[in-house]
């Protein structure tokens, strides 16, 4: 996964 | 993925579960607070703006339009059900919830980590989801007295909140660049809001008697 992303959080 | 919040993502999605069982087959949202959610709808609405536009995944996009089509479903069943909204106890809910948005709107305005309309609604998002159950709380305050399916609701509601604190500091550890302060403060603060509650659940359960909050 990207590193860093928290938009991969619901 | 991690385990911690897969476990955060489930605890979620058995909440609006229970929930959505307890208004569907007993016909009945007794005790459940129109105005949190009201807010929670908005939370999603406002957060996830991206849906059709940002691919993640597709366990993403799902469980986006099941949050999305969940927290309407429930404000449906309770405003404009013929049985169940009979059962809504409105004179417990009376929490001013539209100026609860208000600050978080500014806030998210002043604070963000980018200042354009989709990144400021989805900080407006996480600041009103840090709040959004307040309403919840004071109606439970008053009424006191709890059902299982609403106090099992809350507590997967609280356990949600909870594990995404270690999810982040999980990943934290584990991924470069993950660092973010906004989504943290607001996170531990909503988290802190359930310790209360947690309290006497884990009270009640203990001593095996039924929930109740004290005066």
């Amino acid at each position: 996964s990207i590193s860093g992303d928290s938009k991969d959080e619901l | 993925m991690n385990i911690f919040r897969l476990a955060g993502d489930m605890t979620h999605l058995a909440s609006v579960l229970v929930l959505l069982l307890k208004i569907h087959t007993i016909k009945s949202c007794a005790g459940i607070s129109l105005k949190t959610q009201e807010l929670f709808a908005i939370v999603f609405l406002t957060r996830y703006l991206d849906l059709f536009t940002n691919f993640i995944s597709i366990y993403n996009t799902i469980m986006k339009l099941i949050f999305l089509g969940s927290s309407f479903s429930i404000v449906w069943y309770i405003r404009r059900h013929r049985v169940v909204r009979r059962s809504y106890d409105k004179d417990q809910d009376t929490f001013r919830h539209f100026f609860l948005m208000w600050p978080c709107l500014i806030l998210a305005i002043f604070i963000n980590e980018k200042f354009t309309l989709k990144e400021v609604m989805w900080t407006f998002s996480i600041y009103l989801e840090a709040i959004a159950i307040l309403p919840q709380l004071v109606m439970l305050q008053r009424t006191r007295n709890i059902d299982n399916l609403t106090g099992q609701y809350i507590f997967l509601l609280g356990a949600y909140r909870a594990f995404y604190i270690l999810n982040w500091i999980y990943r934290y550890f584990t991924e470069e660049h993950y660092v973010h302060w906004i989504t943290w403060v607001a996170g531990v603060i909503q988290t802190l809001l359930y310790g209360d509650f947690f309290y006497y659940y884990f009270q009640s359960w203990k001593n095996n008697v039924k929930l109740e909050l004290p005066a």
